[in-house]
């Protein structure tokens, strides 16, 4: 695993909270708002699972420590999106909070459903972008979920032990996280 | 930080037509190493560049020529990406710049990106 320079964190007392919103402007339309509350729900708890940190989302976006939308190209923060595949997304290391998706591509919460050869695992970039905003950079681990790369129709979303250490030396260990429930999981998703 | 135009040229539809010529463009760039010269590759240097494999601002991301200085990015992309380290673009390291990947740059960082809330 690898942190960014200087090794930042969300510098609050643990076991901490952190809230969640969706920009009210900045959404997609071909997926539903409860299918991508769902997802990203499903994302933190990941996270959620192995540091003593809770995510807990909000309706006051203003407010919210970590602000998420879908853009398209050119959005303000000196990154533009590229269109469809390229760059799928990116985020800020703490404790900026941001949470970008690029609108053009083609995100998927089902396979089954999204039957688009370039379609996206949502649930995977989020997973990964989350790792960004806790301070995790990129790891050359192939199987971590913070490794960049995500090719189209491939779900990823079981953090490794890679991860998991990463972000356990950040943040400390969650009370209820063992490793034989994590490497279980592991071991099933990627056999 | 202008768009890399390797990136700007990515697809703007979703066809599977459009998806495999993709490929098949790229794949000019396939063994070459240094001292090859290889129309486009720029786009490679771009990239590369784009995320911090790249870093000196004197050196000319806009010609064709794989020269030292991409070579060394290639062998740090490779290294920093748990690839066989071959100085080239291989078929593996070719494939993986291809592939679609986070914004976040992998070597050093980025001001945008790598920012402190106020």
């Amino acid at each position: 695993y690898v942190y960014f320079p200087g090794k930042p964190r969300w510098a609050r007392r643990i076991p901490m909270t952190l809230t969640y919103g969706f920009s009210p402007d900045y959404m997609i339309r071909y997926l539903s708002l409860s299918d991508i509350r769902k997802t990203f729900k499903g994302a933190f708890s990941k996270w959620e699972s192995v540091i003593p940190v809770r995510f807990v989302e909000t309706d006051d976006y203003g407010f919210a420590d970590i602000k998420i939308g879908f853009y398209a190209g050119d959005h303000g923060d000196g990154e533009p999106f590229d269109g469809v595949l390229g760059i799928l997304g990116h985020s800020f290391s703490p404790e900026s909070g941001k949470l970008h998706l690029d609108a053009a591509e083609m995100w998927a919460v089902d396979f089954q459903v999204e039957k688009s050869k370039v379609a996206i695992d949502l649930e995977s970039v989020a997973v990964h972008e989350i790792g960004h905003l806790l301070g995790l950079a990129h790891s050359p681990v192939k199987g971590a979920v913070m490794y960049p790369s995500l090719k189209p129709r491939v779900k990823k979303v079981d953090l490794s032990l890679d991860d998991i250490q990463g972000v356990q030396s950040l943040y400390g260990t969650n009370p209820n996280f063992t490793f034989s429930s994590s490497l279980e999981s592991d071991t099933s998703a990627n056999p | 930080r202008p768009e890399p135009e390797f990136a700007s040229n990515q697809l703007t539809e979703t066809t599977p037509s459009n998806y495999y010529y993709y490929y098949y463009y790229h794949n000019r760039f396939l063994n070459s190493r240094r001292g090859s010269h290889v129309s486009g590759l720029s786009e490679i240097k771009k990239y590369f560049h784009y995320f911090g494999y790249l870093t000196s601002q004197d050196y000319d991301v806009s010609d064709d020529m794989f020269d030292a200085p991409l070579e060394s990015a290639v062998i740090y992309y490779q290294s920093k990406l748990g690839l066989q380290v071959t100085g080239k673009l291989d078929f593996d390291t070719l494939s993986q710049i291809l592939a679609p990947r986070c914004g976040v740059p992998d070597a050093g960082s980025s001001p945008a990106l790598h920012a402190t809330k106020n």
